[in-house]
């Protein structure tokens, strides 16, 4: 893709500067995002004042307290800061009904992107919140 | 990421 193109494609894809304001549309840019690690300084000051019009801090303490987001550290930055990851309760609350295939997983997610909600799993995975019935995914 | 195999469940 030529840069011109590709500077033009990735603020809509991220949806810079987007109208809505909703707990929804915050939902759904925690889900593009998930599993990615960003200063915890910036999460909301840069990221998600961008996607989510008039950003209050209350929504994304919502979307926390029901469960419905998660967040995870991934590292300190000095001492007044670290790397957080915000990753969709969805894959969890699956799996707190019941074990689960990925299939499954994937359209508890919300589908999208495959490699996203993989992304989510391993994330869980490695924080020692998730197993599987075999140890093949290891070995893989 | 392999991810067709197993079930998967909280520890």
């Amino acid at each position: 893709m030529p840069p011109e193109v590709l500077a033009r494609f990735l603020p809509a894809w991220h949806g810079i500067g987007a109208e809505s304001s909703s707990i929804d549309r915050l939902a759904d840019v925690v889900f593009q995002l998930q599993g990615l690690a960003l200063p915890a300084s910036v999460i909301e000051r840069d990221v998600l004042s961008a996607r989510v019009r008039d950003y209050r801090p209350r929504l994304l303490d919502e979307l926390v307290s029901m469960g419905e987001v998660v967040w995870a550290g991934r590292g300190s930055l000095g001492q007044q800061d670290g790397r957080v990851a915000l990753i969709h309760g969805r894959l969890r609350e699956q799996l707190a009904r019941r074990p689960s295939f990925f299939p499954e997983l994937y359209t508890a997610a919300g589908g999208g992107d495959t490699d996203a909600v993989l992304d989510a799993l391993w994330d869980l995975v490695w924080a020692g919140e998730v197993t599987n019935d075999t140890f093949a995914p290891l070995r893989a | 990421h392999p991810r067709a195999v197993g079930r998967w469940s909280l520890t």
